[in-house]
């Protein structure tokens, strides 16, 4: 494990806690898609398939399970919580998840290393995750005023994807490796869906003023 | 055969 491994799961760690910290104390759930969370929990679900079948290390299998009991609850908290439930923005996050689910179901059937039914999971896994932040950043655009938590835990998210190419590319100059530009591809274009929000989210900071995309 | 693809992380 290297430093910008370590680095990426810490930012990704961070991510899911700002966000349970957001819907658990402050009892709100505005600005938060609740489309991105279930596809994060159907991400993990279809990835960690093999949190039963492999053992890689404690790290690794305390991490999985983080990740999939948090995607899961904050799912379960947004749709059925009494009062966070009522703060969820309903009408405005409005992005078909099956339109993202569907083509990268597709791609992952024709595209994979190898044809078995945790391979394909795990890489229909891959593309999910690279569009999933989508109907997310598409309620930040709708949202006017974009709250703190809700802003540090995109720009988490997306640190979290910066973080994990420099991992690889460490990786690739220090350890053996096969090709595998599926996990390139998917991760770079991940890490470009964030581009404009980080040009946005550094400019308010810079500027002191409160978040806001152009719509 | 100890190969970095990519299954050990998260």
């Amino acid at each position: 494990m290297n430093i910008f491994r370590l680095a990426g799961d810490m930012t990704h760690l961070a991510s899911v806690l700002v966000l349970l910290l957001k819907i658990h104390t402050i009892k709100s759930c505005a600005g938060v898609s609740l489309k991105t969370q279930e596809l994060y929990a159907l991400v993990f679900a279809t990835r960690y398939l093999d949190i039963v079948t492999d053992f890689i290390s404690v790290y690794n299998t305390v991490m999985k399970l983080i990740f999939l009991g948090s995607s899961f609850s904050i799912v379960w908290y947004i749709r059925h919580h009494r009062v966070v439930r009522r703060s969820y923005d309903k009408d405005q996050d409005t992005f078909r998840h099956y339109l993202l689910m569907i083509p990268c179901m597709l791609l992952a059937l024709f595209v994979h290393e190898k044809f078995t039914f945790k391979e394909v999971m795990w890489t229909f896994s891959l593309y999910l995750e690279a569009v999933a932040i989508l109907p997310q950043l598409v309620l930040l655009q709708r949202t006017r005023n974009i709250d703190n938590l809700t802003g540090q835990y995109v720009f988490l998210l997306g640190a979290y994807r910066g973080l994990y190419i420099f991992n690889w590319i460490y990786r690739y100059f220090t350890e053996p490796h096969f090709v595998h530009w599926i996990t390139w591809i998917a991760g770079v274009v991940q890490t470009l869906l964030y581009a404009d929000f980080f040009y946005y989210y550094f400019e308010s900071w810079k500027n002191n003023v409160r978040l806001q995309l152009p719509a | 055969r100890n190969f970095y693809n990519g299954k050990d992380e998260l």
